[in-house]
């Protein structure tokens, strides 16, 4: 995380720690991890963690392991061999189920799906919260949680980035409407070990502070500046059915 | 040895009696016979009351009579101046002087012969009960016909014991009816009906003429009835004293007539018939009987339903209603099973979630789930409540027999994050 601070796990509840690849996660039920095709992709049996602010091994021994059952990458999301060479995150969104319920408590709990109105489709300006273990400013990985509020930005904005470092093509890489493009705000931003992770938006149809996952953390060109996001409302269908079809383990 | 007759003198006899002298003689004759003593000479001192000279003549402690003076014979064809007759067989004769017999009495001459008694006159008891017969010596009793004379060798009775009666109506009468019945006679009767039905005995009053209770209210006869452990009975007197009909509850009743020796009546006639035992029409709590009589008889059948939320357990198999039969001890079968509430149980526990205690988990009760606050929240907000159903299970109005699903609260940090914003 660029431009945040550090923060609590109760803060963020439903953070999921990826230990490898170093990455994250939202909890969205008992049984059911959000996150980034791409930080499973090649790994069906990622080993998770929650409700721990810190990643220390010896913090991580005091948590709740998660242990996955299977793992459900989008179908949309595109195969590659080489994924070094990866311009096309498009459908950047995969379930991994787990073999066991999460107990939940004050520092583990779920986030919500957003719902299906265009009041869960964040407009520009629209603040949201991110978290991760991922690089900072100072940091490649950190040890205890960041967090940080950012801006969802017009997708434009994304597309006509133009960074220092000319060996990006910001033009070869696709952009989709499944995308949301935040951040650009003072050096606020996600970054490498932070994929995975929700883009919190308030619920605007509850008094009291709910978060929904309006988006996860899928990739950016230059940590600090905008990163694009999964934008979850037009995966909710599938979440629900894929999440129906399969059960609970325990249930089988 | 008792002898059948003898002669007794007074001493020296007959010469003058000495004075002062006293003598008795014991005359005994064989049982049976009486005594007849009688004196053919006597010449004694005359004094008042026979105060001087005296011939006594003593039955036990009982004086006969007592003599003195001279007697002569009343009749020119008898010796006989003197004679006593009583119907015991002993006497005693006792003769005594006193210091003087200047005159020269010569005392007496007196015999005694044994004569026969007529025991079934002579004494004021009636030695037999019907009949008696003297002959010389002694007597015998005997009876009318289909009389027996009892072991005292005095009384009859009658053989009126043994009859079974097993007809479902029948009459019975006590012997001799209307004539009096027979005196010193036990008369045992039984009716004796097929299992399950009972005995009704109906007696008119002007059908009983018994001899009446005395004054401590004992009755000399008596009638008694007697069906399993209970007793009716006994009674006597004129018109029947107990109840017109008498429901003995049994299959089985004894009929003892006693009579005692005297005070023989008309006796009594009684009619019987069979009634099938009745059942008590119980009224037990939270059930129905089919079909609904106002009185149920024995081999009745009803099938005994429980009202919902009621059960009957036997064994461990419950259900809602079972059969009872009335039998032919009056009683009902199955008659300990009961309907009870139906029982739930203990309500299943859920994940991630409560469930009260409830007070009572019998039909109606009411138990309630929660979730644990504020991580976890019912699925459906009205299923919290489950009531104990009829049939047994707890069910919620909208979930039914469905348990309540806690899931986890979405979307809310327990902590917010602030001021990340500069």
């Amino acid at each position: 995380i660029f431009g945040g601070i550090t923060a609590k796990i109760e803060h963020f509840p439903w953070q999921v720690f990826f230990s490898n690849p170093r990455a994250g996660g939202a909890l969205i039920d008992e049984y059911w991890v959000l996150t980034a095709a791409h930080v499973v992709e090649g790994n069906q049996n990622p080993v998770m963690y929650v409700g721990s602010s810190s990643v220390q091994t010896s913090k991580l021994l005091k948590a709740q392991m998660l242990t996955a059952e299977r793992v459900f990458i989008h179908p949309g999301w595109q195969v590659l061999d080489n994924t070094d060479i990866r311009t096309n995150f498009d459908n950047d969104i995969a379930l991994v189920q787990l073999k066991e319920p999460v107990k939940m408590g004050p520092s583990v709990s779920p986030i919500c799906l957003p719902g299906s109105s265009s009041e869960y489709s964040p407009s520009v300006g629209t603040l949201g919260i991110i978290s991760g273990w991922g690089k900072s400013e100072l940091r490649d990985i950190v040890i205890k949680l960041r967090a940080a509020k950012l801006p969802v930005a017009p997708l434009a904005k994304c597309q006509e980035w133009k960074g220092k470092d000319s060996r990006v093509d910001v033009s070869s890489f696709v952009f989709t409407h499944n995308m949301i493009c935040a951040g650009g705000e003072k050096g606020v931003d996600s970054c490498q070990g932070d994929a995975g992770g929700a883009f919190a938006v308030q619920d605007p149809n509850e008094e009291d502070p709910k978060y929904y996952a309006a988006g996860l953390m899928s990739f950016g060109f230059q940590c600090g500046t905008y990163g694009i996001y999964t934008r979850v409302q037009n995966y909710v269908d599938w979440i629900r059915k894929t999440m129906q079809d399969n059960g609970s383990p325990s249930k089988d | 040895e008792p002898t059948m007759y003898g002669e007794i003198l007074s001493p020296n006899y007959p010469q003058v009696y000495p004075n002062e002298i006293e003598k008795s003689w014991d005359i005994e004759v064989p049982e049976g016979y009486g005594i007849h003593l009688y004196f053919t000479h006597l010449d004694m001192e005359l004094s008042e009351n026979c105060a001087y000279d005296s011939v006594q003549i003593m039955s036990g402690d009982v004086e006969e009579g007592k003599l003195c003076g001279q007697r002569t014979s009343k009749s020119p064809n008898s010796p006989v101046v003197e004679e006593f007759q009583v119907p015991y067989n002993k006497l005693r004769v006792i003769f005594k002087s006193d210091f003087s017999n200047e005159e020269r009495f010569t005392g007496f001459a007196a015999y005694y012969v044994a004569v026969d008694v007529n025991e079934c006159t002579d004494f004021a008891d009636a030695p037999c009960s019907h009949f008696c017969n003297n002959f010389m010596g002694g007597y015998f009793c005997s009876c009318p016909p289909e009389y027996f004379l009892h072991d005292d060798m005095r009384n009859c009775g009658v053989n009126c014991s043994g009859d079974v009666f097993t007809t479902m109506v029948g009459e019975i009468a006590s012997p001799n009816y209307p004539n009096p019945y027979p005196e010193n006679s036990r008369c045992e009767y039984q009716i004796l009906l097929e299992e399950g039905f009972q005995v009704v005995v109906t007696m008119r009053r002007e059908d009983f003429d018994v001899e009446p209770a005395d004054s401590e209210g004992n009755c000399p006869d008596s009638l008694i009835f007697v069906a399993g452990d209970q007793q009716f009975g006994p009674y006597c007197g004129s018109g029947f004293p107990g109840p017109l009909s008498i429901e003995t509850q049994s299959n089985a009743v004894g009929i003892i007539f006693q009579t005692d020796l005297t005070g023989q009546k008309k006796g009594w006639k009684l009619r019987y018939h069979g009634d099938p035992i009745p059942c008590p029409k119980e009224v037990t709590a939270n059930s129905i009987w089919e079909p609904e009589r106002a009185k149920y008889v024995y081999k009745d059948v009803v099938k005994i339903s429980c009202v919902d939320g009621f059960e009957v357990v036997e064994g461990k198999v419950g259900s809602t209603f079972f059969y009872s039969t009335c039998q032919s001890n009056g009683k009902w079968s199955h008659s300990k099973l009961k309907c009870q509430p139906v029982d739930c149980g203990a309500p299943e526990s859920i994940p991630n979630g409560k469930v009260e205690n409830p007070e009572s988990t019998l039909f109606g009760s009411v138990t309630h789930y929660t979730c644990e606050e504020k991580y976890y929240a019912m699925e459906d907000e009205r299923g919290g409540e489950y009531r104990c159903s009829a049939n047994g299970t707890w069910v919620n109005e909208v979930l039914g027999t469905e348990l309540p699903k806690c899931v986890p609260v979405c979307g809310v940090p327990s902590e917010l994050l602030k001021g990340v914003q500069r």
